[in-house]
């Protein structure tokens, strides 16, 4: 599903090159769920970014279902992105002024979905999430965890055949955290792929196949057995 | 040093009232090292903000070092909470346009220190919290660990009596997240009174007195023996 060939993003402040992604080679399967995990700033989200087809390499390759994604034009990447991928970003980046049953609607209504079956997709994962009391709340009116759960619901609600979470527990306390970690894996034992960013490592190694990123780098790359 | 007395708090969101603080009253002596635990939810921000004098309650009285806080105008609020009080954000709250460094003089700019002072003060904590090779970054150069430790860098830069710290590790790896707790307690070791909101059980646990909230009310508040 996911092939990075000598991957490179590169970035200049002031004088010296920042390497935030170091010739990383990476492929992964469809239906894989994945942990990465690594000191701060050592280039997590920047990969999980490129793979999520929001950023693009310097050098190197990037084949998403075998397509090239190096030379295409932002609105095909935005239709792959729309029809593939859900990401629960770091820092959320949710809408203010929307509530968080209209935040978690958003990719529905943009993706032309009907308004009945937009309600109950977004009923389910709020329940889910357990905000089915939080659905008018707009994100002043939220607490962080509350915050991260809409980011995590928006992410679900259109089934994706991907899901990119980075650090997706950051902010919730260890039973909510559990209970996301579970929605997640149940997904990717129904077929999604799975690409976990996260400081914890109770849930880091809870995943098949972990990698560990320094400086830029895949320093490590392990698969355990399941079970 | 601070003395809350049957504090509430309460919203309105459509129909029911939400009592984001109910009935709390708790005392804090000066160089108390205190953390608060609970679900996502619970109120451990909004108790914050209220002892931080970000928030005020809607009934119930909160003296900080013997002075009644409720009655007092806005800008007798912020001249205490200039003089007294480091505030680290669940959410950051960094300015986009500043740099790394920028935003940690801030405080110092404005209480008028002059340019020499700052800049050794700024250099001595973003070395604190390993950041010395990104100060010229800007908030959209940095990754979501670095923001953080931004965010905690500039709570300590003004050396203030009372910090306040609302998950200060949330976004870092283990050692980072250590090294930054080691540096809140040395600074409480040393006089500071701190309050610290975790998610991090290990974390919480290190406190000498622990405080659990649930549904916005003090479920427990325990005092452990140091050692
Ligand atoms: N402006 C507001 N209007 C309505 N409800 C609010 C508002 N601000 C907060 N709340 C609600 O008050 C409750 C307490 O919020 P608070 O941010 O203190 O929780 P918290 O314990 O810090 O949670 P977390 O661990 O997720 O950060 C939450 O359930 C939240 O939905
Ligand atoms: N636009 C940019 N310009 C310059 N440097 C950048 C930029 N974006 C990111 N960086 C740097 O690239 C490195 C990798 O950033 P990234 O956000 O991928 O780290 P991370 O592993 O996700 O960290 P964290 O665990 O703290 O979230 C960081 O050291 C950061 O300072
Ligand atoms: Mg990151
Ligand atoms: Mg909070």
């Amino acid at each position: 599903m996911i092939v990075l060939d000598s991957v490179n993003k590169t970035y200049q402040v002031g004088g010296t090159p920042l390497h935030a992604l170091d010739n990383v080679t990476l492929s992964i399967e469809t239906g894989e769920y994945l942990s990465v995990m690594g000191p701060s700033g050592s280039g997590k989200s920047t990969l999980l970014n490129m793979i999520g087809l929001l950023d693009h390499p310097d050098s190197g390759s990037y084949l998403f279902n075998g397509v090239a994604t190096e030379t295409l034009p932002e609105q095909e990447l935005a239709r792959l992105r729309g029809e593939n991928i859900g990401f629960i970003f770091q820092a959320f980046h949710l809408i203010n002024r929307l509530t968080a049953f209209e935040n978690i609607e958003l990719p529905m209504v943009l993706a032309g979905e009907p308004v009945k079956s937009r309600r109950s997709s977004v009923r389910q994962v709020l329940d889910m999430v357990g905000l089915g009391d939080r659905a008018d709340h707009k994100p002043n009116q939220l607490s962080g965890g509350q915050l991260q759960r809409v980011a995590i619901a928006r992410a679900l609600v259109m089934h994706p055949k991907l899901l990119l979470a980075d650090e997706p527990t950051g902010n919730l306390d260890s039973v909510s955290g559990k209970e996301v970690i579970e929605v997640l894996e149940q997904l990717n034992r129904e077929g999604i792929t799975l690409i976990l960013v996260t400081h914890d490592r109770h849930i880091g190694k809870r995943a098949n196949r972990r990698i560990r990123m320094v400086d830029g780098k895949i320093e490590k790359d392990e698969r355990q057995g399941k079970g």
